[in-house]
C-alpha cells in the first residue's frame, strides 16, 4: 500500500501567492498559512510554515504562538520587531533585514512593523498546526475578556477598558496610517 | 516532542532521577498579593527535576481577581477549597456571554477611540464564555490560554496545580514560566528572589524616548508603548496603563464591590449545584435543559 499513501504524497504547496492568502487587507498586507490540515505530510515533520507581507507602515499585531517555536526569516525589506519575554523583559528590538532571521521562543509575545519599505517574510513553526494568539485585535485576549476584569487588572475606567476591548478592529494585520475605524479585511479573491 | 521529553530524557540519564530518599515538601516561597497568596515548591528541587513538574498553590480571599495569564505547559488544577469563576481564552473562540442586543461589531469607537452614539449606548459587554467552579472540582487548561480566577463566595479559594513542564506541548525549557497579560507580578518560581537557572537578571528596558522605565513585568512591558497604542488603537496615555508600571497588588487584586461579569444565574429555578451534581450523577449531563 506505499505506492498510495507514502509515494504519492503530496509534498508542495505554494504559500507565496497573495490571491491565496488566509488574511488579506488591502492596506496592511496578508499573511498565508501552511499546516498538516492542507499539506497532511506536514503531521509527520510536526512543522508548518507562514508566508507573509507587509505594506510599508503596517503592523501585524503583538501576538504570541501557543504551541510552537517560530523562526522569521526575512525574505525581502525590513522590520522592527519586538519580542518579550515571560517577565516582560525586551529580548529582541532590533531591525530584521533582508537574508536575516530571528527565533521568537513559544509563548513569547512578538510584534512587527514595517518601517519604510514593505516587508516579506517567512516564518518556519516547530507545530503542524501552529496556534496564535492575538493580543489586539478583533479575534485577541483582550475582547475574550469581560470588560471589568480589564478595568480593574490595568486599573482603568470601563469606558478605557472597552477602548482596548473594541478600538482596534482588524484581526491581524493593519495599517497604522488607518484610524482603526474601517473594518477593511477580506479575502482575497482569486 | 521537541524538547520536553528529550529534556527529561536526558535529565535521567545524568542520574537526576536517582533519587535515594523522598521528602514531604512545604511551599518554599510565597508572594503576598492584594487580595490572596501564592506559594510554591521549589522547581529545582530533585523530586520535581525528576518528575518533570513544579507545584503552584494559590489562596485567594473573597472578591480576589487573579489576573489573567498563561503557562508553558498544560496545568490542572483542584480547587482544595472554596468556589470562584474562571474565564479562559482560547484564540478563535468567539465572545458567545452576551449582555445585550448589540452590533455586529460591538460598540462605534471613532478616531482617538471616542465612543460613538447609537448602537454603542445600547451596548454593555461580551466575552468568552466563563464557568463556575468549587470544591473538588479539577481544572485542566492546555499550554498558552489564558486565564483568570475570581472568587465571588464568602471564603478563600485554595487551589493547587500542576504544570507539566516537561509535556511535549512545552517545547520551551523545563523552567516553569508564567506569562502575565496584566499586572506587575512577582516569578511565583523564582526562590527567595533568586533568579531561575539561567536567567538573566531583570534589565529593565528603555522606553520610548529613552526614558528608564518603572518597574514592571507583564507582558506588555516589553513592548514600545507607541506599538501599543496603534495596536490598540488607543491614546498613548491608555497603551501605557497596559503595563502596569509600579503597580504594587501582584497578580491577585481586589475588585472594590465586586466583579460584574456576564454569566448565568447561580442557581435557576430552584437548582443549585447539589440538584446538578444529582443530575450529572444518574447521567443527565451538565447541558441537557434546554
Amino acid at each position: 500500500g506505499l505506492e498510495e499513501t507514502l509515494c504519492t504524497m503530496r509534498l508542495r504547496e505554494n504559500i507565496g501567492d497573495p490571491s491565496r492568502a488566509d488574511v488579506y487587507t488591502q492596506q496592511a498586507g496578508h499573511i498565508s498559512a501552511l499546516n498538516s490540515h492542507k499539506l497532511p505530510i506536514l503531521y509527520w515533520l510536526q512543522l508548518s510554515a507562514e508566508k507573509g507581507h507587509l505594506h510599508r507602515n503596517a503592523i501585524m499585531v503583538p501576538h504570541y504562538n501557543l504551541n510552537c517555536h517560530s523562526v522569521v526569516y526575512a525574505i525581502r525589506g525590513s522590520a522592527r520587531i519586538q519580542v518579550v519575554s515571560d517577565d516582560g523583559q525586551t529580548v529582541f528590538d532590533e531591525e530584521l533585514r533582508e537574508g536575516q532571521l530571528v527565533v521568537v521562543p513559544q509563548n513569547f509575545a512578538v510584534v512587527k512593523r514595517a518601517e519604510n519599505e514593505e516587508f516579506e517574510w517567512v516564518s518556519f513553526k516547530t507545530n503542524d498546526n501552529a496556534m496564535v494568539n492575538p493580543l489586539a485585535g478583533r479575534t485577541s485576549v483582550m475582547r475574550a475578556l469581560p470588560d471589568e476584569v480589564i478595568a480593574n487588572a490595568y486599573q482603568v475606567s470601563r469606558e478605557d477598558a472597552k477602548r482596548l476591548k473594541y478600538s482596534r478592529r482588524e484581526t491581524t494585520v493593519f495599517s497604522s496610517n488607518e484610524s482603526g475605524g474601517s473594518f477593511s479585511e477580506r479575502r482575497a479573491e482569486a | 516532542q521537541r524538547y520536553g521529553a528529550s529534556q527529561q530524557h536526558s535529565l535521567r540519564e545524568q542520574g537526576e532521577c536517582r533519587i535515594d530518599r523522598l521528602d514531604a515538601l512545604e511551599p518554599t516561597n510565597r508572594i503576598q498579593c492584594e487580595a490572596g497568596v501564592v506559594e510554591s515548591w521549589d522547581p529545582n528541587h530533585e523530586m520535581f527535576q525528576c518528575a518533570g513538574i513544579a507545584v503552584v498553590r494559590h489562596i485567594i480571599e473573597p472578591n480576589g481577581l487573579v489576573l489573567p495569564s498563561f503557562t508553558n505547559s498544560p496545568q490542572l488544577t483542584y480547587i482544595v477549597e472554596g468556589n470562584g469563576i474562571l474565564g479562559t481564552v482560547i484564540p478563535g473562540c468567539p465572545e458567545t456571554f452576551q449582555s445585550s442586543q448589540q452590533s455586529q461589531f460591538g460598540p462605534q469607537f471613532g478616531q482617538g477611540g471616542q465612543m460613538r452614539g447609537g448602537e454603542g449606548q445600547r451596548f454593555q459587554d461580551q466575552h468568552q464564555k466563563i464557568s463556575r467552579f468549587r470544591q473538588g472540582d479539577v481544572i485542566a487548561l492546555p499550554t498558552g490560554v489564558a486565564q483568570w480566577v475570581y472568587n465571588d463566595g464568602n471564603r478563600p479559594i485554595i487551589a493547587v496545580t500542576l504544570l507539566d513542564v516537561t509535556n511535549n506541548e512545552n517545547q520551551l525549557d523545563i523552567n516553569p514560566r508564567r506569562f502575565f497579560l496584566a499586572g506587575n507580578p512577582q516569578d511565583e518560581h523564582e526562590q527567595g528572589g533568586q533568579q531561575r537557572q539561567g536567567r538573566r537578571p531583570q534589565q529593565r528596558q528603555l522606553g520610548e524616548e529613552g526614558q528608564q522605565r518603572g518597574q514592571c513585568n507583564n507582558v506588555f512591558c516589553g513592548f514600545d508603548a507607541r506599538f501599543l497604542a496603534e495596536a490598540f488603537n488607543v491614546d498613548l496615555e491608555t497603551a501605557r496603563r497596559l503595563q502596569n508600571e509600579n503597580d504594587n497588588r501582584n497578580n491577585i487584586v481586589r475588585v472594590e464591590g465586586g466583579l460584574q461579569v456576564v454569566r448565568p444565574p447561580r442557581e435557576h429555578g430552584g437548582r443549585g449545584w447539589e440538584e446538578e451534581r444529582e443530575r450529572e450523577r444518574y447521567g443527565g449531563g451538565r447541558y441537557d435543559v434546554n
